[in-house]
Order: C-alpha cells, then sequence, then structure tokens
C-alpha cells in the first residue's frame, strides 16, 4: 500500500513538466526517504536525479519497502494537467503486483474531488551510482538570470563554454553569426537573498556543454528562485533546483569533450 | 573538434 499526499499540488506538476522533454519514461521510487526518480535521457548524456522527502508530505505511507512505479512521462503529465494549481494531490497504488497508480485531486475547497487511474509500466533502468564529488567552483545565482542567459546564447550557438574565475561566471558562445559572452560577477548587496550570485571557487574551471539540455534544464525553474552549479574539470556539471522544504532537483549534464 | 561524452563516462552502474 502507498499513500502519498502532498498539500502543494503544483509542484508535482512543476517537477513533472521540467523532466517530460529529456525523460521518456522512468520508475519512479518509494522509499522510506521519500518518493524519488533517477533517469537518463535517451542519449545518455544528462540525468535527472528528484528527491520529495517523505517529511515534505502531509501524509507518507510505504508500506512495501522500495517500491518501483514505471510511468511514461507524456501519459503523468496529461494526467497531472488535469489538476489545479491550488489542488492537493494523493498518489495512491496497491503496491508491487498491481500496475496501476491512482492520483486523487481535491480542490482547496474540497468541492471537487477527481480520481484519475494510470497503467504503470514495467521499465529496465539502469541505476547509476553518483559519488560524493569535491566541485572546483559552486555558484548560486538567481533561477531566471540562468534561464535568460541559456535562451539567449541558444539564439547564438549551439554550446555554452562555463568559466568560473575570481572575477565571476562566464558563459560564452559563438556561431555563424558572431559570438556572445555574459560575465556575472558575485553580488551578494542585494534587497532579497534570492537575487544573490555567490560564487565559491576553489580553483578556476572552465567546461563546455549542450546548450540545447542547459535549456531543458531551466524548465525547472518555477520550482525555485535560485539555482546551483557546480563544476568540476572531467566530471559532469550539476545543475541544481531545490524544491521548497521538499528536496531538490538535479540535472546532471556531461561536459563536451576536445577530440 | 568537441565530442560530446555521457553520463556513463564518469557514473558507474549500481
Amino acid at each position: 500500500m502507498l499513500e502519498l499526499r502532498l498539500v502543494q499540488g503544483s509542484l508535482l506538476k512543476k517537477v513533472i513538466e521540467s523532466l517530460k522533454d529529456l525523460v521518456n519514461d522512468a520508475n519512479f521510487d518509494c522509499s522510506s526517504t521519500g518518493f524519488s526518480l533517477q533517469a537518463m535521457d535517451s542519449s545518455h548524456v544528462a540525468l535527472m536525479s528528484l528527491l520529495l522527502r517523505s517529511d515534505g508530505f502531509e501524509h507518507y505511507r510505504c508500506d512495501h519497502g522500495n517500491f518501483p512505479m514505471g510511468m511514461k512521462l507524456e501519459n503523468l503529465s496529461k494526467i497531472l494537467k488535469c489538476a489545479g494549481n491550488d489542488d492537493i494531490i494523493t498518489i495512491k497504488a496497491d503496491g508491487p503486483g498491481n500496475d496501476t497508480v491512482t492520483f486523487m485531486f481535491e480542490s482547496p475547497s474540497q468541492e471537487k474531488i477527481a480520481d484519475y487511474e494510470m497503467k504503470l509500466m514495467d521499465i529496465d533502468s539502469e541505476h547509476l551510482g553518483i559519488p560524493e564529488a569535491e566541485f572546483h567552483a559552486i555558484v548560486r545565482m538567481p533561477s531566471s538570470e540562468f534561464a535568460r542567459i541559456c535562451k539567449d546564447l541558444s539564439s547564438i550557438g549551439d554550446t555554452v563554454v562555463i568559466s568560473v574565475t575570481k572575477e565571476g561566471i562566464k558563459f560564452s558562445t559563438k556561431g555563424d553569426i558572431g559570438t556572445a559572452n555574459v560575465v556575472c560577477r558575485q553580488n551578494t548587496t542585494v534587497d532579497k537573498p534570492e537575487d544573490a550570485t555567490i560564487i565559491e571557487m576553489q580553483q578556476p574551471v572552465s567546461l563546455t556543454f549542450a546548450l540545447r539540455y542547459m535549456n531543458s534544464f531551466t524548465k525547472a525553474t518555477p520550482l525555485s528562485n535560485t539555482v546551483t552549479i557546480s563544476l568540476s574539470s572531467d566530471l559532469p556539471v550539476v545543475v541544481e533546483y531545490k524544491i521548497a522544504e521538499m528536496g531538490y532537483i538535479r540535472f546532471y549534464l556531461a561536459p563536451k569533450i576536445e577530440e | 573538434k568537441c565530442l560530446q561524452s555521457r553520463i556513463m563516462d564518469y557514473f558507474s552502474r549500481e
């Protein structure tokens, strides 16, 4: 028996919208830790890791140990679009051996209650071990600013070079029409803490990434006012959006390397 | 010339 009640149902809607362009189908894992997912895009260039901690749910019951639920994200997205932004979402499943999951949407006033049953799928997914890494640079900046930069640069080029030095974080691209460089300096003298750009650098780092993936990651912008970009040479970049009081969504992107 | 690496080049299967 699995029963998860999420008062802020819009969080789940936003999470799925941020994943569905990159992930076709995935196993959602339910354990005492929380509701989680790890999935790669079909090219195995990006990896997505989601955690919604159990204590962030109003009610969290998961009796069957680790219980994977395979879902096609396009179908899940269709169903979650039927939930109102203010709705409370309850996820119910009977446990291993049952091939459906039920989503119940309650309006805040309890006047409208809807349930949608969706078929589960068997998904043969590979789970990767993500080692704890020491990052050469960790940058926290407004998520809307990061989204804007990725969008702007993708009208010029296909790849972005992200460099962190003591001057700041620099995003550079080049294409047929020319080049672009955007530098964001550390800025902690802001009225609101979420508007700050904070750079923690152990050593300078510079890596090249496909902009198409970065742009997909920014679909998670509605989840958080800030984004954290963690870089190490010879490691995938980690782009993390914290999910208020509940957990995170992390996007790992393998760098482009010199031939 | 830049080549795209893959996640499996860095993380291994559990």
